[in-house]
């Protein structure tokens, strides 16, 4: 069985040209084995 | 390979002169059907084995290659079309009835350690004594022992909703919003999630209409005369992909079969709709990704669909032929992979809005909201 998630996280705009730049960052890597409850990606408020 | 073939020969020549000997004398008749019966079952049990090493065999080659940096590529093959044929649903319920057979108490323990020796799983993460699961699809459902999945208490983090290997995950930008299935395919998230989906996309409609206003303003502004205007070959336009609003990611999480098969709320979440698509369900395991085209949009899944705290989310739980069903904690009367009387594999997903009180379903971050069964 497969779990697919589609997800919206937050996006920051860049100070420099206020073009926006993705605030979200996946720490994991393909092959990886990951168990529930274990971070998939985090991202900052500021 | 040669010692499958000479251990064939031998069964045969000895089924052969059992049957001679039947032949021969009526006592010795029951002889010949004593060693034709297990002959052939041997035969066909060394010719699974023998199947089953040869798969071995590939998928470590295609390990092996992937340890070099080559990703294997979509590549569609005969074996993957005959599965088209098969009945893989009722062959799939026929597996999950005969994994509900109750075994005897003392059988438990070396049924389950035998599974779990097969499949990898951690049997000290077990919530229950092994003689307490009375099925094989009981144990293979189990819950674990309080503690085992600590919930990462970041409020800024994302957290897994299943044991799994990560297959991939990324950003969506493109118009139309793909996943890859492998190099080489990739299938529609519109068409996993549902067409009516709340995927926040900037429609190609929208896009059309930015760029004509953009061209009628244009148009003024230079000031073209009517007939340029009207002898202006006519346009016709095609259909423009939707394009994702920025900030949209996919994770696809495989789960094998010994794993942990309980899904939990990878966030605080409010479900505002269910879907569930009742469509075919073909392996999906990595050798299936590779050979199946659309293999998670054909198989049987439901798709959970709502709100979070940085909006739009939605999880979708796909079954496969040894784990057909799927069990929703937010509708427990609801029931996946049934026997249907349509003909038509493409019927449109049943679905149902979560109204309470006009707020959805609430599930708080790693609550369990639904599990996978066997067949």
């Amino acid at each position: 069985s497969t779990v697919v998630l589609v997800f919206q996280a937050p996006v920051a705009k860049s100070t420099k040209d206020n073009t926006p730049s993705t605030d979200f960052r996946f720490n994991i890597k393909r092959g990886d084995r990951i168990h529930v409850g274990e971070a998939l990606g985090r991202w900052n408020d500021s | 390979n040669p010692f499958f073939l000479n251990q064939l020969r031998t069964f045969s020549s000895s089924a052969k002169a059992a049957l001679n000997d039947g032949h021969n004398s009526n006592s010795s008749s029951s002889n010949g059907n004593t060693y034709l019966l297990p002959g052939a079952t041997v035969a066909t049990i060394l010719m699974l084995g023998a199947l089953h090493a040869r798969r071995l065999y590939d998928d470590k080659k295609v390990e092996e290659a992937k340890e070099k940096g080559f990703e294997p590529g979509f590549q569609p093959d005969a074996k993957a079309s005959f599965l088209g044929l098969l009945p893989l649903c009722t062959i799939s319920r026929m597996w999950g009835s005969l994994m509900s057979v109750e075994l005897p108490v003392k059988m438990r323990p070396y049924v389950y350690r035998a599974w779990a020796r097969a499949f990898h799983s951690n049997l000290e993460e077990v919530a229950l004594p092994l003689e307490e699961y009375p099925s094989m699809r009981d144990f293979f459902a189990r819950r674990l022992r309080e503690g085992c999945r600590p919930i990462d208490s970041d409020s800024q983090c994302l957290i897994s909703p299943v044991d799994g290997i990560v297959v991939r995950f990324g950003e969506l930008k493109e118009p139309g919003a793909m996943i890859e299935q492998v190099k080489g395919f990739s299938y529609s998230v519109s068409a996993l999630l549902g067409l009516n989906s709340f995927l926040p996309m900037v429609s190609g409609k929208d896009v059309v209409e930015k760029s004509s206003e953009v061209e009628n303003v244009h148009r003024d502004q230079t000031k073209k005369s009517w007939w340029r205007v009207s002898f202006s070959s006519p346009k016709f336009q095609e259909p423009v992909p939707a394009s994702p609003i920025k900030g949209l990611f996919y994770c696809v999480l495989y789960l094998s079969p010994g794993d942990y098969h309980r899904i939990h709320s990878p966030v605080d979440w409010n479900v505002l709709v269910r879907r569930h698509f009742s469509g075919r369900l073909y392996p999906v395991n990595e050798r299936a990704t590779r050979t199946i085209r659309n293999l998670y949009v054909e198989n049987e899944r439901i798709v959970l669909e709502g709100q979070w705290q940085q909006g739009y989310l939605a999880l979708a739980a796909i079954g496969a032929t040894n784990i057909g069903s799927i069990e929703l904690y937010t509708e427990p009367e609801l029931r996946t992979n049934r026997p249907r009387k349509k003909i038509l594999q493409s019927e449109p997903p049943e679905e149902r809005v979560y109204e309470r009180e006009g707020v959805g379903c609430m599930v708080k971050k790693g609550e369990e909201v639904a599990a996978f069964n066997m067949g």
